[in-house]
């Protein structure tokens, strides 16, 4: 009998570890141990930890219910997404493969650089419009975002495209002048394209910790997200933290990015997610 | 915050005098949240932990602090041993120019780092020079021209279509024609299982001697932070850290994860995207940060 117990703690471990690890952070772990206490304890002599996976694996359906993502392009107006996300996440690359994307559906975009305060930023996106094969806003170093913006809105209603993608500067959502910079943009595009299909994504880099969550709840304050896009999941980090965003939070993930190809991107599976998250 | 937590556990251990079995059960629980919350990764973190017990269960009380501060007190102890007790610096090249090599993952923040590094390498009285070695990344170059101007550092940065390795042998024969005493090398970002790419740092390093190799890492960074650096340490071999981007709420406690897994040192911390926001590491100020 005793056994049985030694193997419930041993396992519980294994569980512990493999959550951590993932970046789903404690706090999600503790819930889930917390399930699996009132399991019943002779289960756990049946010694093959693949069925705890299992058990696992629904576990965090029941807990963490897929956030519907509905983001989607409506031919029929101006749609607009505006990228955002702290600094390094993969904002740029992921606003050439969001075009490239779009692009092979038949939405014809215009790349809008409103990053006019890091080096080389105009002149990166400007690269990737071109591999993309899409139009580009001609932008000035060191100009209002929120105007590059406004001027993005008014080409593409110029040139009848239906789709806009803005690609905004990294940001640490702790600097509140910035923050109030992005919402100063929402509001651009709130009052002059009143009539278009917003959509504001946050960045989220694969190999973020917990701060995820902080930087999930503060955009959300500033100017609210619509949804997530998770990159750099082609390196060994699991992304656990998009699980905890979306239980504490109900933000959706919309696509994901693993790689630095243009085509290197899909659209968010729950299921696939956390399949691979348990590996 | 942690020190808030303990304190109400052991506000109550305050009459009794002593701390009994359950209440350092209670606040070993509170520390092991605290730590996993700061990104400590899960073994450090049990390792720690487990330190803390025995040195808790060795140790008598204090006469003179009370049960929580004595807790506190050996946490700061053990975190701030991990971490290094001093700065540790730049190990410069005495018989010739030196070579500082920074490697990272996509997005750390080693191109704005190689500028800032060149301009704290200035004020210590040397001549250093930016190498632009990543050919990967669209405006790579240009990213690097326009932060080596705000350092005042000269870039050099061969065609983007030429081989990485062609541009770090013209640009130390460069380097001796103009005096330049110190190189920044800045890479392509690169993930740690990329054989390829290791493979282009380990040419790197066989075609000039490095002197310093620093690894560029994200403050922000959770549990894969440990496996990463232990990788490039093994594969490649790394001097030190620069961990960049302490200027948010990140906890950071990777620093304690990639200290404890390859014991070396944390040398430099970005605080900002401005040229000057490069700090020396202070391991007791990042325990503080990482308690909360
Ligand atoms: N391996 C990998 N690298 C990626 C991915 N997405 C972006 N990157 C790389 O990450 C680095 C940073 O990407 P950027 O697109 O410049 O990131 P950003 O968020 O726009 O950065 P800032 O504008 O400076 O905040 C680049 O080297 C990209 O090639 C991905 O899914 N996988
Ligand atoms: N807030 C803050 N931002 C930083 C810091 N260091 C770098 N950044 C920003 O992080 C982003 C990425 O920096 P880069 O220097 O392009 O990173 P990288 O490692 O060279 O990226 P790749 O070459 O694509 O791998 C940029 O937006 C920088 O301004 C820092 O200490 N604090
Ligand atoms: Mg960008
Ligand atoms: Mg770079």
């Amino acid at each position: 009998f005793s056994d049985a117990i030694n193997d419930k703690g041993v396992f519980l471990e294994k569980i512990e570890e493999l959550l951590i690890l993932s970046d789903i952070g404690p706090n999600t772990t503790a819930e889930i141990l917390e399930r699996f206490q009132s399991i019943n304890l002779h289960l756990f002599r049946v010694n093959d930890f693949n069925h705890f996976k299992e058990l696992l694996k629904q576990m965090l359906h029941e807990l963490i219910p897929p956030q519907v993502d509905t983001s989607k392009i409506d031919p029929g107006m101006l749609n607009i997404v505006l990228i955002m996300g702290v600094n390094g996440t993969g904002k740029t690359s992921f606003a050439g493969k969001l075009a490239y994307y779009y692009k092979s559906k038949g939405y014809d975009s215009l790349l809008v650089p409103a990053d006019t305060f890091r080096a080389g930023a105009i002149e990166q996106l400007h690269y990737l419009s071109k591999e993309a094969g899409v139009e580009f806003l001609r932008a000035a170093p060191g100009s209002d975002p929120a105007s590059v913006v406004f001027d993005g809105i008014q080409s593409a209603r110029a040139k009848k495209k239906v789709l806009l993608i803005v690609d905004t500067a990294g940001r640490l959502h702790t600097y509140h002048n910035l923050m109030r910079e992005l919402a100063k943009i929402k509001r651009v595009i709130l009052k002059n394209a009143p009539d278009a299909l917003l959509c504001s994504t946050l960045v989220i880099d694969a190999t973020t910790g917990q701060n995820g969550l902080f930087q999930a709840s503060n955009f959300k304050e500033s100017l609210g997200v619509s949804d997530i896009t998770l990159t750099k999941l082609d390196g060994t980090a699991k992304g656990g933290i998009v699980l905890t965003i979306q239980k504490e939070l109900s933000i959706p993930v919309s696509f994901i990015a693993f790689g630095e190809k243009i085509t290197d991107m899909c659209r968010y599976n729950q299921d696939k997610f956390i399949e691979t998250l348990l590996d | 915050r942690l020190s808030e937590k303990l304190k109400q556990i052991l506000n109550k251990v305050r009459e009794k005098g002593k701390i009994s079995e359950n209440d350092l059960k209670q606040s070993l629980k509170e520390i092991k949240l605290a730590l996993l919350e700061a990104d400590v990764h899960y073994k450090v973190v049990k390792d720690f932990i487990s330190k803390l017990e025995k040195l808790a269960n060795q140790e008598s009380l204090s006469k003179t602090l009370t049960p929580g501060q004595q807790i506190i007190k050996m946490t700061h102890t053990v975190l701030t041993e991990i971490l290094g007790e001093k700065q540790s610096k730049i190990r410069f090249n005495e018989e010739g120019p030196t070579n500082i090599l920074l490697i990272g993952l996509q997005g750390s923040g080693k191109t704005t780092t190689a500028a800032k590094l060149a301009l704290q390498i200035k004020k210590m009285g040397y001549i250093p020079a930016l190498i632009a070695a990543d050919k990967i990344r669209p405006a790579a170059i240009e990213q690097l021209q326009i932060m080596g101007e705000k350092a005042g550092a000269d870039v050099f940065a061969g065609g983007v279509n030429q081989p990485v390795l062609n541009t770090i042998h013209e640009a130390q024969q460069w380097a001796k024609e103009h005096k330049r005493d110190v190189l920044i090398i800045d890479t392509a970002g690169r993930l740690h299982i990329d054989s390829e790419l290791i493979q282009e740092l380990k040419d790197i390093k066989n075609a000039i001697p490095i002197h310093e190799t620093l690894l560029v890492l994200d403050a922000l960074m959770g549990q894969d932070a440990l496996r990463m650096a232990d990788d490039f340490n093994k594969k490649i071999g790394v001097d030190g850290f620069i961990l960049t981007k302490l200027d948010g709420d990140a906890r950071g406690g990777v620093s304690l994860s990639i200290r404890s897994m390859t014991g070396k040192p944390i040398k430099f911390t970005g605080v900002g995207e401005k040229i000057i926001d490069l700090e020396p590491f202070y391991p007791d100020r990042m325990s503080s940060r990482i308690l909360g």
